[in-house]
């Protein structure tokens, strides 16, 4: 609701969307990292948005916790809050940089792009 | 696929996404803040322009990145040793120009930021040979370059068998120098790996000038230098703060004795 009513949107509309992956762009320069990252400058980073409410879908790949969690909400809001949409499933960039040594080094870091979402 | 972008981009893009990437509390802006006004840090855009990266390290990252774009392991390359971490460190020997003909270079790599929380896997040293500008008269045939300790004079198994006859083109030889790399990093390594290089005749122990062989260091740019190469694996999932808490920590470490800063980071500290 608080959500909502920041956007300006009506109390008591479901306005928010399932859990799912949005885009969210990420650029270096921006975050003033560029000044140790060679390369990317930037790249698509994605992030998970959205309400995960009763019934949950099996794409959202629900823990059995988050099921009770969802279903515990669903009876009494105020119990329990829904579950949490975040990321399931993540994969890795590689980034070239320069250390505190001056070294150019590649890298591959994992878990920089949001691959899949669900909840729990 | 997209290509990778190495080429700064023309101006920040904005207004891409629903979402500043400076909203939130977890937004790494104050770790811009501490990187921006960290002394020793502040105009790291000169700092970063002064590192040019090599080639090799440039192709390492576009093959790798195109990979990961077709959801290919980069680890799965031979090329790669498994590794997801490859640093290069760079030469900082010089020839001493009162020597001649050259017989011997001394190649003196910094490796003290190699951590220990990672598992070396393999290290090549590449070095560049450049024809002499008289190379239609430079001898043919094939030659030995060979790696002898720095302190021992003892030859340490390195070496490689090249025919400059069909090496008329600048190429970058490549010596595997694992062997020798993982027997002289113990826990007490020193930060210094020095190796020297010395090139005969097959079938021969005279040592050639190095100068006309094509190695004479001279006059060259950065990205000319020879580089250590080694590859790592890393134990346990790192995080990208990792390097920015190294970088701040070698910044605190230039700093010295400028006392006043210190009170600037305190007071920094305090306020975040």
């Amino acid at each position: 609701t608080a959500l909502s009513s920041r956007h300006g949107k009506r109390h008591g509309k479901k306005s928010k969307s399932r859990c799912s992956r949005k885009a969210l762009h990420v650029n270096f320069k921006e975050l003033g990292w560029d000044d140790w990252i060679i390369a990317p400058l930037d790249y698509e980073a994605y992030h998970c948005e959205g309400m995960c409410d009763f019934p949950l879908r099996s794409h959202l790949e629900p823990t059995n916790h988050a099921i009770i969690q969802t279903l515990m909400n669903s009876m009494d809001p105020n119990s329990t809050p829904p579950s949490c949409c975040v990321p399931t499933k993540l994969s890795p960039i590689s980034i070239l940089y320069i250390d505190s040594g001056n070294n150019v080094v590649y890298k591959q870091y994992e878990d920089m792009v949001v691959e899949q979402c669900g909840c729990r | 696929t997209r290509s990778a972008a190495i080429v700064p981009s023309s101006g920040p893009k904005r207004n891409r996404g629903s979402r500043s990437p400076h909203d939130g509390q977890r937004s790494p802006k104050f770790l811009k803040d501490v990187f921006a006004s960290s002394p020793g840090l502040s105009g790291r855009d000169d700092f970063k322009n002064s590192v040019v990266p090599h080639d090799y390290m440039l192709s390492i990252y576009r093959t790798y990145s195109a990979a990961e774009k077709l959801g290919l392991n980069a680890s799965f390359f031979r090329s790669s040793k498994s590794a997801n971490t490859i640093t290069s460190f760079v030469d900082r020997g010089k020839d001493e120009l009162s020597h001649s003909p050259l017989r011997k270079q001394k190649y003196v790599f910094d490796v003290s930021t190699l951590s220990d929380k990672e598992e070396l896997v393999g290290a090549e040293l590449r070095i560049l040979r450049k024809p002499p500008e008289d190379a239609m008269s430079s001898p043919s045939g094939l030659y030995n370059i060979e790696l002898v300790s720095c302190a021992s004079d003892r030859s340490l198994g390195s070496s490689v068998s090249v025919g400059l006859r069909d090496a008329r083109n600048p190429a970058w030889e490549v010596l595997d120098v694992w062997d020798m790399f993982k027997s002289r990093l113990s826990p007490t390594h020193s930060s210094q790996l020095c190796v020297e290089l010395k090139v005969t005749v097959s079938q021969s122990d005279a040592e050639k000038d190095l100068r006309s062989l094509g190695f004479d260091r001279g006059g060259r740019a950065q990205r000319e230098k020879a580089i250590l190469v080694v590859y790592a694996r890393s134990r346990k999932r790192e995080n990208l703060f990792n390097e920015m808490r190294g970088k701040i920590k070698s910044a605190r470490g230039s700093r010295g004795s400028e006392q006043d800063t210190g009170m600037q980071f305190k007071a920094r500290r305090r306020r975040r």
